[in-house]
């Protein structure tokens, strides 16, 4: 099983069209390994992406280099998947 | 659970509790819901759809599919509301017994049953189908770039392991090829919707070109008056438009494909996004998203009854 320990998902805005074109190719830099979540779609408007925690501290280098603004949107992706899987758990205890 | 009363809309649900609730739902309501059985997914998993129908044949039909996203939880979620919802609202709310003492619905709330499986027991984060792509390790294609619609171009990858991988060719997935086959065996669906989320969006025809299609005033004043039904139960706001004019350029698109089949009425959305957890919407927020949704669905529904082609 796939686990996320560490992966954050970053939002980040872009300010302009120099900007949005950085964030259009950001899926084809593979040695981020991201995962867009939610793709580009224009000046103003917030593009999610998971990254990998090998990989993050280099990422957030390179959003700052570009004067890209970014807020940590989920700071443990883990936590979340463990929070929903004892959701279920819970909500299935009750049924039976 | 032991009846669709007792079902838990609130959460989230294993692929067998969906179709477990499926069967329920059949059973329950035998003059109303039956399940077809369109096709199966790469890996021998039904593709289960319910039809509700008060009879006649081959009526004017309205299709919604969810899933077919896979991680994208609260569609499918969703789905199971809307079944739900519409047996429950036949015979009660006017609107929606006029659609269906006229019209068929088509709904199905798995649509990428592997995918969907696959997001339960190894990844939560996955999006695509799950057949292997030979000479490669990355497994899988999008299922809503791999329509033929502009197949291949700007806006989709050649690239298996991206999520937006076309796939071989067009149909080449079995859950996008059994929703083709059926659309063209059944020839009279009048309006189809795709449900995805989380960037709160309703968007029509075209994602590969910005070209207008020739009914796009009708459709965005039609999305127009369906997001502000929806606004009216939370505020929740969207935006709409074309895909590539609203999003990005995306080809291959599953209402790109339906639109140039003659479906006026084909619509996809994107369901709401708390600001917080993307895709991972927490469940608590399911009913709210479902209720909302709802509103839009009748609208779009409503409007294709009075306004036959």
């Amino acid at each position: 099983k796939e686990t996320f320990e560490g992966h954050q998902v970053l939002r980040i805005v872009p300010k302009n069209e120099l900007q949005l074109a950085l964030l259009k190719n950001l899926e084809e830099i593979v040695e981020f390994e991201l995962d867009v979540w939610m793709g580009v779609t224009g000046v103003s408007y917030p593009v999610d992406v998971r990254v990998p925690p090998h990989t993050l501290e280099t990422f957030k280098s390179y959003l700052d280099s570009h004067d890209l603004e970014y807020s940590t949107m989920i700071e443990d992706v883990q936590a979340i998947l463990d929070m929903e899987r004892e959701q279920m758990k819970s909500a299935a205890r009750l049924v039976q | 659970p032991r009846n669709t009363d007792s079902f838990d809309y609130a959460n989230y649900h294993t692929l067998s509790e969906i179709y477990s609730f499926q069967d329920m739902l059949v059973a329950e309501n035998p003059n109303l819901v039956s399940k077809i059985v369109i096709g199966q997914s790469y890996e021998g998993r039904p593709l289960n759809v319910l039809k509700f129908s008060t009879g006649g044949s081959n009526r004017p039909a309205i299709w919604i599919d969810t899933g077919i996203h896979s991680r994208e939880w609260v569609t499918q979620a969703s789905g199971l509301w809307f079944a739900k919802k519409i047996v429950t609202d036949y015979g009660k709310d006017s609107a929606l017994t006029a659609i269906l003492n006229n019209m068929d619905i088509f709904l199905e709330i798995a649509t990428n049953p592997d995918g969907y499986y696959f997001t339960h027991t190894s990844n939560r984060m996955w999006r695509k189908t799950r057949k292997p792509n030979p000479g490669n390790s990355c497994y899988g294609v999008d299922p809503n770039r791999n329509w033929d619609a502009g197949f291949g171009l700007p806006g989709a990858s050649t690239n298996p392991c991206s999520e937006t991988y076309h796939g071989p060719s067009a149909h080449s997935e079995s859950e996008v090829k059994s929703i083709v086959d059926f659309v063209k065996s059944h020839g009279n669906i009048k309006t189809f919707i795709s449900i995805h989320s989380y960037s709160q969006m309703l968007l029509y025809p075209c994602g590969y070109t910005t070209t207008p299609v020739k009914d796009q005033a009708e459709l965005h004043s039609l999305a127009e008056k369906a997001i502000t039904d929806l606004a009216s139960l939370y505020g929740t706001r969207y935006r709409y438009g074309s895909i590539i004019n609203v999003i990005y350029q995306a080809s291959g698109s599953t209402v790109d494909w339906t639109y140039e089949q003659g479906i006026k009425y084909s619509y996809t959305f994107e369901l709401r996004d708390t600001g917080s957890y993307g895709f991972l919407l927490p469940a608590k927020q399911i009913i709210p998203t479902a209720e909302e949704t709802w509103l839009a669905l009748m609208a779009l529904m409503d409007h294709t009854y009075k306004n036959p082609y």
